[in-house]
């Protein structure tokens, strides 16, 4: 609850005319910036409670386990899936099953995509991240392509996909 | 290699000799072609009425016709079996890829603008425009706050005779989530869904004008009291983002309607990845 709050106190300034339409000082939307950022780390402390004890509640070996988000996926950087194997745990926050797009930013190299609720392998293809993605201010990391795949989500649930690198170098021909 | 347009089961989508993009589609006759161009902000003393400056509250070009990018760019295709994209690069500060992915019915831009250059002191607000053959009479719809779709009318207001002075802002709407066109004679409907709020406009029968991204360098005197001169690292802003364009007959407008407000909530709520670290040695099962 408390940490929610921070959420909801975030809401609540974002909700002033200046910060909805953007015609706020530059040294307050920083803050804006500061405030949402907070609330947001707070409100990903929340949804990794409920998914650890989702997952712990077949087995309590994963209740321990780390969870991280990536905030700037918006610009293809995840410092966490340029690592050779990563499991990928996919919330879907409708009320209704979706077959969505999902890219996340990868080094270079052939990945295989394993559906863990039957454990099959499924399509997944790797397209280059624009030079000028790559090159955009104060971006960071070695992610050099991402790695697309359909994720099939049940309402409200969510589903675990194992991504494993199986080699490198592949080079991606235009 | 020697490819020259991408392709699904509901498009096809290619670079025309200017460097623009042409979406077809397949199974409607409706055409669209894509660009970027810009318009130079108004500067001035803010005060007289002419003398306003563009700026945080207003948008206000100094004329009315946009600036073009001089050369077509260049462009990359790649194609696999799950997505189909054409990366563009219409000048060092603005460019694109253009994707459609393999049984999916809208066609995505994901832009990239910035930093503007302003060494030449001009402030500059960058829009994109998708010119379609649909004849919309000088109507469109914008909505209001992911609400209700308002219908809107080119140099017009239904409370009062209008007479525009300044045609291009006096015709801008707040696009919050969508901007919709609609063509009766030939049945058809064409629609824009954005991944934030935008300022749009229709200008022209058939058009749909997006601004995506703005750098000036003057106040416009309405209170904030700083020009709207963002920058980050020493430059100014660089801006990704998305829209998405779907469109069809309607005469099957219950199954169109469907797609579209399906593929609404999904950009509204789309599903949140968590990376669970993996060690390499680990025995684990995962």
């Amino acid at each position: 609850e408390k940490e929610l709050e921070y959420f909801r106190e975030a809401m609540g300034v974002m909700q002033h005319h200046d910060a909805v339409t953007g015609t706020e000082k530059q040294l307050v939307a920083d803050d804006y910036a500061r405030i949402l950022y907070a609330g947001m780390q707070q409100g990903t402390n929340v949804s990794f409670q409920a998914l650890r004890k989702w997952r712990s509640s077949g087995n309590s070996e994963f209740a321990s386990e780390n969870m991280y988000t990536c905030m700037q996926l918006n610009i293809s950087m995840c410092l966490y899936t340029e690592d050779e194997n990563f499991v990928l745990a996919i919330y879907n926050p409708l009320s209704q099953k979706v077959v969505s797009p999902i890219r996340v930013p990868v080094q270079q190299g052939k990945y295989s995509v394993v559906d863990l609720t039957d454990g099959n392998e499924i399509a997944s293809q790797i397209v280059p991240i624009p030079e000028s993605v790559q090159k955009i201010p104060g971006r960071r990391g070695n992610a050099t392509d991402e790695l697309v795949f359909f994720a099939s989500l049940p309402p409200l649930g969510y589903k675990t996909y194992t991504v494993k690198r199986n080699s490198k170098n592949i080079n991606q021909q235009p | 290699t020697g490819e020259v347009s991408i392709d699904n089961e509901f498009y096809n989508v290619s670079v025309n000799k200017n460097g623009h993009i042409v979406i077809k589609w397949k199974k409607q006759n409706i055409e669209l072609t894509q660009s970027f161009h810009y318009y130079e902000g108004m500067e001035g003393n803010n005060e007289e009425f002419k003398n306003r400056s563009s700026g945080a509250y207003i948008f206000r070009p100094r004329s009315s016709s946009v600036k073009n990018f001089m050369k077509p760019g260049s462009y990359k295709i790649y194609k696999g079996p799950l997505v189909q994209e054409i990366h563009q690069y219409v000048t060092d500060w603005v460019c694109q890829v253009v994707r459609i992915y393999s049984g999916k019915q809208y066609v995505e831009f994901d832009w990239l603008v910035g930093p503007i250059p302003v060494k030449d002191k001009i402030g500059k607000e960058i829009v994109t425009r998708y010119y379609s053959n649909l004849n919309t009479s000088g109507e469109f719809y914008t909505d209001s706050n992911g609400r209700e779709m308002l219908k809107r009318k080119r140099d017009y207001r239904p409370t009062w005779n209008i007479e525009l002075e300044e045609q291009v802002s006096g015709n801008y709407y707040p696009i919050t989530s969508k901007i919709s066109l609609k063509d009766n004679e030939n049945q058809l409907k064409l629609s824009l869904l954005t991944d934030r709020a935008e300022g749009g406009t229709s200008m022209r029968d058939g058009e749909i004008e997006m601004m995506v991204h703005r750098r000036l360098l003057k106040d416009d005197a309405f209170g904030v009291g700083e020009a709207l001169n963002e920058s980050a690292f020493g430059e100014g802003l660089v801006i990704r983002g998305s829209h998405y364009i779907i469109g069809g007959s309607l005469k099957n407008l219950d199954e169109l309607a469907v797609e579209e407000k399906t593929l609404a909530r999904q950009l509204l709520l789309r599903p949140w990845p968590f990376i669970i670290p993996v060690e390499t040695n680990s025995s684990r099962p995962y």
